[in-house]
């Protein structure tokens, strides 16, 4: 039998001027992350458990883009979703259009878990959080001063942002990053506002 | 978007993927994190978790292609993952991490960096951006 391996990611598409210090706060949250998968590993605990430890830590810091530091709707608040898989059975678990839920992973767990289903979404999702007692919190925890900026940079340009972690620097030399038309899909972006 | 994908000592593979979205996105707007098959997927061959844009990752069905691509044309993983990245994406841009049931890592992304961290049981270690 081969041995373990992990690996995880924190979002693509990242700003090429983004500041040294940033990546260095990137890179350690990401190295602290692996390492506490691989304590985990070296424990013999099973993938699905280390892949639902790891996320959650991801998603309670507020450095990438979810759980608390998600990025915000149009409407200035946090939708989140995840999924999660086991590879052995192929058994799955999804969730989209939480608000409240602290660790949207952990639901994602307990869909597949606890439920005959795979995917629930928006006030389901809540009501079955709910039911199941994870840990609820309000809209505000996950939403933080920097995804307020870029909510706003965004806005101005009447463009949707990808995973960008736009330097922190003034607003003047953030509005010059997403000064060239982002395509998606090889369209302008803007294409897509109006959906 | 944030993910990980693991196999443990018994070759178990797992995959998982969390997200808030796309900044600035209509209220109601659902991505490739969720969707399992695009986001996320993991058999017995391989766990793979994807980011980036969430569009064109559905189209391409992308984690499920990459245990595909194994499955039917006998890919190992990094060729699995490169060739999804080059010729599944059209002109969208994506990242992804994957693993293999005998214990490799990979990642691709046609991105300007991707956020990643990766470790096998042999002692490789590696955390990078670009």
């Amino acid at each position: 039998m081969a041995g373990w391996a992990i690996a995880v990611h924190g979002g693509a598409g990242v700003d090429p001027n983004l500041p040294l210090d940033r990546q260095e706060e990137a890179k350690k949250l990401l190295a602290r992350c692996l390492n506490l998968g691989i304590d985990a590993l070296r424990s013999d605990h099973p993938a699905i458990d280390v892949v639902e430890l790891v996320v959650r830590e991801l998603e309670s810091d507020p450095l990438f883009n979810s759980g608390r530091g998600s990025a915000l709707t149009e409407d200035g608040t946090v939708e989140m979703e995840a999924s999660i898989m086991d590879g052995p059975k192929r058994r799955c678990g999804a969730v989209s259009g939480l608000t409240t839920v602290k660790n949207p992973i952990s639901l994602a767990r307990l869909v597949m878990d606890k439920s005959p289903h795979s995917y629930l979404a928006f006030s389901g999702a809540e009501e079955f959080a709910r039911q199941q007692g994870v840990e609820m919190v309000c809209n505000d925890y996950f939403i933080t001063e920097e995804n307020v900026g870029m909510l706003k940079l965004a806005k101005e340009a009447n463009s949707i942002l990808f995973d960008y972690r736009i330097p922190n620097a003034g607003l003047e030399k953030c509005s010059a990053s997403v000064e060239t038309p982002l395509q998606m899909n090889g369209l302008p972006i803007s294409v897509y506002a109006p959906e | 978007t944030v993910g990980c994908v693991v196999v443990d000592s018994q070759g178990r593979c797992a995959a998982a993927t969390s997200t808030g979205g796309l900044m600035n996105k209509r209220s109601g707007r659902i991505g490739d994190s969720p969707l399992i098959g695009a986001g996320t997927y993991a058999c017995g061959l391989c766990g793979v978790s994807c980011t980036g844009e969430g569009e064109a990752i559905i189209r391409g069905t992308l984690a499920r292609e990459v245990a595909a691509v194994m499955e039917y044309k006998g890919m190992g993983l990094q060729e699995a993952v490169s060739y999804v990245v080059e010729e599944r994406l059209d002109e969208g841009k994506a990242g992804l991490i994957a693993v293999s049931s005998n214990g490799e890592v990979a990642c691709g992304f046609n991105t300007t960096g991707m956020f990643r961290g990766c470790a096998t049981e042999a002692g490789f270690m590696e955390v990078g951006i670009w």
